[in-house]
């Protein structure tokens, strides 16, 4: 007997609590690498945030234990969390950079980006 | 930011933060105040980065290369030889070190200028591996990538790596330029001068990502760190 999906906080509406991908840019500056950091200035990780629904539609790819689990804090154990907004899918970064031996190397490095986001 | 304490302590631990590990093993001991390079070779690099990402650092969907790591090798020395007739011809050494275990080369080669203009004439130039005893000649490599202007690529990646690339330590791969006249003028100095900056420098290009690290498990790591009784405590099932 699973209630109605609901806004979790009041006043705000669904769409600003439910987990879902937000867009984020830093600079290697930021970060503290800019010495050994040619290219690209700017990085955009993006991250994931929001309120995990009591029923968790399609378009979160969410695993099955994810939806037992709501199950669990809903009618068993409140102290149960909710499954959490993370990211579900990555994409990678080019990243020119300076070795310690001077040499110039370009890389690209896996998972740097998030793309899309679950509740897991 | 990461200080350097940090760093080195992050360092040790790439199986909990394989991201981390990754990047320090390249990052420069000695950052503050480091000067990035300059000249042809960066140019070159960035041109190659353009060319396969985007401003935003995603790579692009058609790539001019099948790596997913390149290198530029700058020469680690050079020696001009005297000019015969209208050959002017110098050496390069390149020092080969591979420095992770998991690097895999796929491709090697040897950018160069194949003009070079002076004053009042132009060399027109062309690369090959130089063993001491004897040239050892190959077919021009092939030409499929698109190079910045005015760079031309000689593919050296099956005598590298049946000849020089070590499967540890160093070698050192000799490179000749050989740069013939064009005009009958007198050159005098400049040519040594136009050979020594940056006329060719090496590129290889590996497949490997700090993702094929072998990671070792958190015990494993723990046994190999005599200083691990903390961590260890946090590894312990919780009952």
């Amino acid at each position: 007997q699973v209630g109605p999906v609901s806004s979790e906080a009041p006043g705000q509406s669904l769409e600003q609590t439910q987990c879902s991908l937000h867009p984020f840019q830093v600079s290697f500056h930021q970060l503290g690498w800019e010495n050994w950091i040619i290219a690209p200035h700017l990085y955009s990780p993006n991250y994931c945030k929001g309120t995990c629904p009591r029923v968790l539609h399609s378009g979160l790819h969410s695993p099955n234990h994810a939806i037992i689990q709501n199950l669990i804090n809903e009618l068993v154990d409140r102290s149960v969390p909710r499954p959490s907004c993370v990211p579900y899918k990555y994409t990678p970064i080019s990243v020119l950079l300076i070795e310690a031996s001077g040499s110039i190397l370009y890389k690209e490095y896996e998972d740097m980006i998030a793309q899309s986001c679950t509740c897991r | 930011r990461v200080h350097a304490q940090d760093a080195v302590a992050l360092a040790q631990v790439p199986t909990l933060l394989p991201l981390f590990g990754a990047l320090l093993q390249e990052a420069p001991r000695k950052s503050p105040g480091r000067r990035l390079p300059r000249g042809r070779p960066l140019q070159y690099m960035l041109a190659l980065y353009r060319q396969n990402a985007d401003p935003h650092g995603r790579p692009r969907e058609k790539r001019i290369f099948s790596a997913n790591a390149v290198r530029l090798v700058s020469p680690a020395g050079r020696r001009a030889l005297p000019p015969r007739g209208p050959w002017y011809v110098q050496t390069l050494d390149f020092l080969l070190e591979p420095n992770r275990d998991m690097e895999q080369l796929v491709r090697a080669t040897v950018a160069y200028r194949p003009h070079l203009r002076l004053s009042h004439s132009h060399l027109s130039c062309h690369v090959e591996p130089w063993a001491h005893k004897s040239a050892i000649l190959l077919e021009e490599g092939s030409p499929g990538l698109a190079l910045p202007e005015a760079w031309a690529e000689r593919d050296l990646t099956d005598y590298i790596q049946q000849h020089v690339w070590p499967a540890k330590g160093k070698r050192v791969l000799h490179i000749q330029v050989r740069c013939q006249q064009q005009e009958r003028t007198q050159i005098g100095l400049g040519w040594s001068q136009a050979l020594a900056t940056d006329t060719a420098f090496l590129v290889l290009y590996f497949n490997n990502t700090f993702k094929n690290v072998p990671r070792t498990g958190l015990q494993e790591l723990l046994l190999e760190n005599p200083g691990g009784a903390d961590l260890f405590s946090l590894a312990r099932p919780v009952r």
